[in-house]
């Protein structure tokens, strides 16, 4: 198996990092 | 003459605020008040009372053209008519999705509707993979595409619990019950007091709830 199966990122849900996105957050709408 | 009714009832898409309370976690006032926020937001490019992806980019870019997959989807899914552009109840209605208050089922509901980039009623792999991969490119992590196959597959394996090549609704239901943290971005904190949060816009709103 490569040594990239390792690596810590790889038990990172996929969907709890895409929600990091900062596109994804609305706050924008409410600066002035 | 000019009174406040008539000359709101003018703007295309306007819908009563009653109306629009009733159905979100709003309030009528703080449905006036989101009003004066559409109106800045609606006018900052076209001045037709109807919010444009250009205008909704720039509301949460400060850049008009800086397009984005997930940006996208979102305008996609406050267009509920789909016809290219958000009315005053569509961006009322959807925001109420981020309120706190809002039903969980709502926002895991939203959720798998953004995620379903092609709006086949499933999340396929290629559609989780392609929004890791928009996601890393937005941030500065970099990973191998190793790494990132690895990600995919263990979360995808992990959701699609009968095996059959696809999310469904019911299985995104359960996986994110498991993990609630994974719809943490579909609440908004201050929409449950906007009158406190956001007073410069509260201001000229008309409507007094008692």
């Amino acid at each position: 198996r490569s040594p990239d199966a390792q690596h810590p990122y790889t038990h990172i849900n996929a969907f709890q990092l895409i929600g990091m996105s900062s596109c994804l957050d609305l706050s924008g709408f409410f600066e002035k | 003459m000019g009174c406040y009714c008539s000359k709101e009832a003018k703007t295309p898409g306007y819908e009563d605020p009653a109306v629009l309370a009733a159905a979100t976690p709003f309030t009528v006032n703080e449905v006036e008040a989101l009003y004066e926020l559409f109106k800045k937001l609606s006018s900052s490019i076209f001045d037709d009372g109807l919010i444009h992806k250009e205008e909704f980019q720039l509301a949460l870019f400060r850049n008009r053209n800086r397009r984005n997959l997930f940006a996208d989807r979102i305008f996609d899914l406050f267009d509920i008519k789909r016809n290219g552009v958000i009315e005053f109840g569509e961006f009322v209605r959807s925001l109420g999705v981020f309120h706190p208050n809002a039903p969980v089922e709502d926002k895991i509901s939203f959720a798998f509707r953004l995620y379903d980039l092609r709006q086949t009623g499933y999340i396929k792999r290629e559609e989780l993979k392609e929004m890791v991969l928009a996601l890393l490119h937005e941030s500065d992590l970099v990973l191998s595409d190793d790494v990132i196959e690895v990600i995919v597959d263990r979360t995808y394996n992990d959701a699609d619990k009968k095996g059959d090549g696809r999310i469904d609704e019911e299985e995104w239901k359960e996986f994110v019950l498991k993990h609630p943290s994974m719809i943490k971005n579909m609440t908004l904190p201050y929409l449950k007091d906007i009158s406190v949060a956001f007073p410069s816009f509260v201001m000229t709103s008309e409507v007094e709830d008692s």
